[in-house]
């Protein structure tokens, strides 16, 4: 464990936090994709899928925070499409979900490491991750403004992983440790905040909202 | 060397 990867993972618990706060608070998802947030449910339970398949007591933090993802996102879902369902944007929240999907499985069957059930979940999670955020940025583009809370969970989301490539690249500078697939994955998520963190520094630090010219 | 284990992070 090194420090860009500590950092790194509170970022994403802070992330999932947030966004958590902002919906129970406000009891609204106003603004909040919920097919981001089923996707990321997709990749938490298909990356900790040995969770379930030898149960393990938890005995370590890992465990602990693997479960922390799974029933953290799974409880935003309750809270988007159930719960909350009223203040949900459906209509907005309209990228087609599939298009992220059915490339991410069927690259994750071509471009792995090892052609078996449990390591094809795991690369497909990496692929459906790097692009998980693109219907929450969508949503953003079309409504044209993002609450102030929603830029800090994404913020907050799109700095986790950009701290993990600092993470690859201590660990390949004094491990030698490399994971291909996942930096490569890594790399095109963080370049789709680019964008945003750009608005976020630029306005947001500001005390401005984060306004799209329509 | 690529140490390939089984994957170690989140």
């Amino acid at each position: 464990m090194n420090i860009f990867r500590l950092f790194g993972d509170l970022s994403h618990l802070a992330a999932i936090a947030i966004l958590l706060l902002k919906i129970w608070k406000t009891r609204s998802c106003a603004g909040v994709s919920g097919k981001t947030q089923l996707l990321f449910a997709v990749c938490f339970i298909t990356r900790y899928i040995d969770l379930f398949l030898h149960f393990v007591s938890l005995y370590n933090t890992e465990k602990v925070m693997k479960l922390i993802y799974i029933s953290a996102s799974v409880f935003t879902c309750y809270l988007i499409f159930f719960k909350f369902k009223a203040t949900y944007d459906g209509n907005h929240d309209s990228m087609r979900a599939e298009f992220l999907i059915v490339p991410a499985a069927g690259l994750a069957c071509l471009i792995n490491t090892k052609f078996d059930a449990i390591e094809i979940l795991w690369t497909f999670s990496i692929y459906l991750e790097a692009v998980a955020i693109l219907p929450q940025l969508f949503l953003i583009s079309k409504t044209g403004e993002a609450e102030t809370i929603t830029s800090h969970y994404l913020f907050a989301q799109g700095s986790y992983r950009a701290l993990y490539i600092l993470n690859w690249i201590y660990r390949y500078h004094y491990e030698s440790h490399v994971d291909t697939i996942a930096i490569v994955a890594g790399v095109v998520q963080t370049i789709l905040y680019c964008d945003f963190f750009y608005l976020y520094i630029t306005k947001v630090v500001k005390g401005q909202k984060i306004v799209l010219p329509a | 060397c690529e140490m390939h284990e089984s994957h170690d992070e989140l």
